[in-house]
């Protein structure tokens, strides 16, 4: 990616803001085996080849993006009607979308079966769907696990503690089939899945975690294209981060691919890495069941734009590795607006792009020079967005800023 | 045609500590 650093601005060439069609992936770090590699699920570097039919666009990934992030602020404490009305939306079986955007692959059972996995810190269970699908599984693309081939496969009764406390990683309070724990859980794009909870072994890399807690789903209908579940990385107990505290630390990390054309990766367990700042995980209530971070400012080319502090505090900040678009409130966004424009002035405007509506037509430059923008957190934590995590370019005639303003001060 | 990632954590390593209350953020991190 050419891109010249100069001062408080990046200068971009035009032409590498559109994604390569051609997975070009890094094998940095891989080699490690708690190490899962981390692709796009729509780009080239997907295990799954890709019907370029069932490509989401531009407009139907910020859609999708938008149900998640109304779906989040419902389940937060400042919940409001709107964002409530937004998770009722049908999900339709067999179609695409599902803004959780980046896939792994575990092998789940004994002997394993490779499963193809949304990554999510947005949510806590980790789901395969399971023959004998009782009620209806979507397609996707790997078999589709059935436990009573794995020797290690075990069902949790629903007389257990655990099954008894998972409402608080579902949402939804468990059922009883027999005497098998029934789980449930709904996402933001109106995806469910219910079925049993049960535990197995899952393989990550080389490393076998055995007795892992996992919903079995016998009912899964929504926007998971082709993928055989999800794998669950929030704070909840019910997490495989929290499942495997003993092992790993409660630590992970992962680098997503700088572009939907090569990988990144998942590690569980400590890394060292000298170059790392830390930010206290946030206390303010609002952000649960979420990671919540304490944003305090942003700076554009260098310059700290004029913010109440009380702006950031009201809501509260998380970070969700399946939502997209950054989102800001409202006055932090008019304020970011208005200095990204002004120091973009000389360059023509575009029309909006859904949720997005800081947009340049670039079509008729080679490269363009754009303020860096900062945000800080909690501990004089400064993290730069790289310059091409500025950007969504739906070609180079619309380039538009990645992030977006909520609606109301309270979200 | 192109594609989204989530766009503002792209090329940044991200560390989640959780027993240890704390985010951590790599510039580089993944190179």
């Amino acid at each position: 990616r050419k891109m010249a650093e100069t001062g408080h601005h990046h200068t971009v060439t035009v032409g590498s803001l559109i994604p390569s069609s051609v997975c070009s992936p890094s094998t940095i770090g891989l080699d490690e085996k708690s190490t899962l590699k981390v692709t796009h699920k729509h780009g080239p570097c997907s295990p799954h080849k890709q019907d370029k039919a069932n490509i989401p666009s531009h407009e139907d990934i910020l859609r999708l993006d938008q149900a998640r992030v109304d779906s989040i602020q419902s389940k937060m404490s400042n919940s409001n009607a709107k964002a409530k009305d937004s998770v009722t939306l049908p999900a339709q079986s067999g179609s695409i979308i599902g803004s959780a955007n980046y896939i792994v692959t575990v092998g789940m059972g004994t002997p394993k079966k490779d499963l193809t996995l949304v990554f999510d810190t947005g949510s806590d269970l980790t789901w395969i769907q399971c023959q004998p699908c009782v009620v209806a599984c979507y397609p996707q693309v790997d078999p589709i696990f059935n436990p009573s081939k794995s020797t290690t496969y075990k069902n949790i009764s629903c007389n257990s503690d655990r099954c008894k406390s998972i409402a608080s990683g579902t949402g939804n309070e468990p059922g009883c089939s027999g005497t098998t724990c029934v789980y449930g859980i709904q996402y933001g794009d109106g995806s469910f899945t219910v079925g049993f909870l049960a535990k197995d072994t899952i393989t990550l890399s080389s490393d076998k975690l055995r007795e892992i807690e996992f919903g079995c789903g016998e009912n899964n209908q929504g926007l998971f294209v082709g993928q055989a579940g999800l794998m669950g990385l929030g704070p909840d107990k019910l997490s495989i981060v929290s499942q495997t505290a003993s092992k790993y630390g409660k630590i992970f990390s992962y680098c997503l691919p700088s572009s939907s054309s090569s990988a990144g990766r998942l590690t569980f367990g400590p890394k060292s890495s000298k170059s790392v700042k830390y930010t206290r995980l946030s206390a303010n209530p609002k952000t649960k069941p979420y990671y919540g971070l304490d944003l305090r400012g942003i700076y554009v080319g260098g310059k700290k734009l004029s913010i109440s502090p009380s702006v950031f505090t009201t809501s509260g900040t998380i970070i969700d590795s399946g939502t997209v678009i950054t989102r800001l409130p409202p006055a932090a966004y008019s304020a970011l607006k208005a200095a990204f424009k002004k120091k973009l002035s000389q360059y023509p405007r575009a029309p909006a792009l859904s949720i997005l509506d800081t947009c340049y037509d670039f079509s008729k430059y080679r490269s363009v020079s754009v303020p860096k923008i900062s945000f800080f957190f909690r501990g004089s934590v400064q993290v730069r967005i790289p310059a091409i995590g500025l950007f969504v370019a739906s070609n180079t005639s619309q380039v538009c800023l990645a992030i977006a303003g909520n609606s109301s001060p309270t979200d | 045609l192109g594609i989204y990632g989530n766009t503002q954590q792209l090329t940044l390593q991200l560390v989640y500590d959780v027993a240890g209350g704390k985010v951590g953020f790599a510039s580089g991190g993944c190179n």
